[in-house]
C-alpha cells in the first residue's frame, strides 16, 4: 500500500482488507486546516479475488459509491460511476471500476495516471519477492535485494526507490521521479499471485513519458498470465495512437494479445481506456 | 482469503484540492506546501483509520512518499 502526498493532491492506495474510504471526510478536513478546498475526487479499483473477505462497503461497488458520496461537500457537482466489464468476460471477475466527482467537469491534472493489474505471476519471477531463511535483515535491506534481483530498478532508472520486504514473502516499493511518482506492490504466493504497477507520467517529456517501454519493462519483471491497463488521461487530451502502440508494444516484446479494450469519460478525470492482455496462445 | 492475509487488487483513492482564498487562515495562505505542511501525526492518525502504518518514507522538492503495511 502507499501514499503519496503533492501540495495540492494527494493518492492513496491500499490492498488487504482496509477501511480506505474512511480517510476522504478527516484528509478534507486536514486540508481545510491548511486552506485547501476539494476540487476533484477519484476512486478506482480492479474486482477482488476475495470478495467475500471485504467488509462492508467494500462487497458491492453500489455500496462503496454511496459512501465515497456521503463523504463528499455537494460543490463536487458532476459525479459519474462505472464498472467497465470486458465483453469476452460475462462474470465481474476482470471488471474495473470507476467513480469520480468533481467540481469542474474538466481536469485540472496534467499528469496522465495508469494503473497497471497483473494475476498469475511467472513462478519464477514470482520467487524474488520471497525472504530467504537464512535472511536475518530487516526489511529495509531485504527490499533492496527484491528490487535488484527483479529488475524492478530498471524500470525508470532515473527514479529514486523506497522498498519493503513483508514477512515471509510480498513487496512495496515507491518511485520518485521529479514530480512523477511510481509505485508497485506484490503478492507473491501461488494460486493468487498478484502484482500491479502504477504510475503518473506525461505523453510528451522525452522518453520517460514513452507509457509502451514503461509498460513494458514493468510487465516483463512479472511475466503475468493476465495484465489488465487502465489509463485515465486527466487534462491530457486522450491519444488514440498511445492506446494502439501500447497494444502493439505489448504484443511484440511480451506476446500479450489485446483481448478487450473499453472506453469511457469521467468529470474530472477525462479519458479512461481499459484494457486487458493475455499471453498469445 | 490468502494466508498470509493478502488480498492483491487495491482499492485507490485520489483527492485534488485547490486553495480556498475564502478562509482568512493567513498562516497557510496559499503556501506553495499545501497539504505538505500537514503533520506527520495527524497523517498517522488517518492512517490508522484505513487500518494501516508507514513502514517506510521518501520525499523530494515535489511530493512526499510513504509505503504502508495493513
Amino acid at each position: 500500500s502507499s501514499l503519496f502526498v503533492y501540495p495540492t493532491k494527494i493518492i492513496i492506495k491500499t490492498c488487504g482488507t482496509t477501511q480506505l474510504l474512511k480517510s476522504i471526510r478527516p484528509l478534507i478536513n486536514l486540508a481545510r486546516d491548511v486552506n485547501l478546498a476539494l476540487r476533484a475526487c477519484r476512486y478506482s479499483r480492479g474486482s477482488f479475488i476475495f470478495p467475500d473477505s471485504q467488509p462492508f462497503p467494500y462487497t458491492s461497488f453500489e455500496d462503496e459509491v454511496s459512501v465515497v458520496e456521503e463523504s463528499l461537500p455537494k460543490s463536487l457537482r458532476h459525479r459519474k460511476a462505472s464498472v467497465m466489464t470486458p465483453c469476452n468476460n460475462n462474470n465481474n471477475s476482470r471488471a474495473w471500476h470507476v467513480f469520480t466527482a468533481s467540481a469542474d467537469v474538466d481536469s485540472d491534472e496534467s499528469l496522465v495516471v495508469v494503473e497497471v493489474c497483473m494475476t498469475e505471476l511467472d513462478r519464477v519471477s514470482a520467487r524474488s519477492f520471497f525472504r530467504r531463511d537464512d535472511e536475518e535483515r530487516n526489511s529495509d535491506s531485504a527490499g533492496r535485494e527484491m528490487t535488484r534481483l527483479s529488475g524492478i530498478d530498471g524500470i525508470n532508472a532515473n527514479a529514486f526507490i523506497c522498498d519493503f520486504a513483508f514477512d515471509p514473502c510480498g513487496y512495496s516499493m515507491n518511485g520518485v521521479d521529479g514530480d512523477r511518482y511510481s509505485t508497485i506492490h506484490v503478492t507473491p504466493e501461488d494460486g493468487f499471485s498478484y502484482a500491479s504497477f502504477e504510475c503518473g507520467l506525461s505523453l510528451h517529456d522525452g522518453g520517460r513519458g514513452d507509457i509502451a517501454e514503461v509498460l513494458t519493462r514493468s510487465i516483463d519483471v512479472f511475466r503475468p498470465g493476465c495484465v489488465s491497463i487502465a489509463t485515465t488521461y486527466n487534462g491530457e487530451g486522450y491519444d488514440h495512437e498511445v492506446t494502439k502502440r501500447v497494444e502493439r508494444v505489448l504484443s511484440k516484446k511480451l506476446g500479450l494479445k489485446c483481448r478487450s479494450r473499453l472506453m469511457d469519460e469521467f468529470p474530472g478525470s477525462g479519458t479512461v481506456v481499459y484494457q486487458s492482455f493475455t499471453p498469445r496462445r | 482469503m490468502a494466508v498470509s492475509g493478502f488480498e492483491g487488487f487495491e482499492k485507490r483513492l485520489e483527492l485534488r484540492f485547490f486553495h480556498d482564498d475564502h478562509n482568512d487562515n493567513s498562516i497557510t495562505n496559499n503556501n506553495p506546501m499545501g497539504l505538505r505542511l500537514i503533520d506527520f501525526e495527524s497523517l498517522d492518525q488517518v492512517l490508522t483509520e484505513v487500518q494501516c502504518t508507514v513502514v517506510s518514507a521518501v520525499a523530494n522538492r515535489s511530493f512526499d512518499a510513504y509505503v504502508l503495511s495493513e
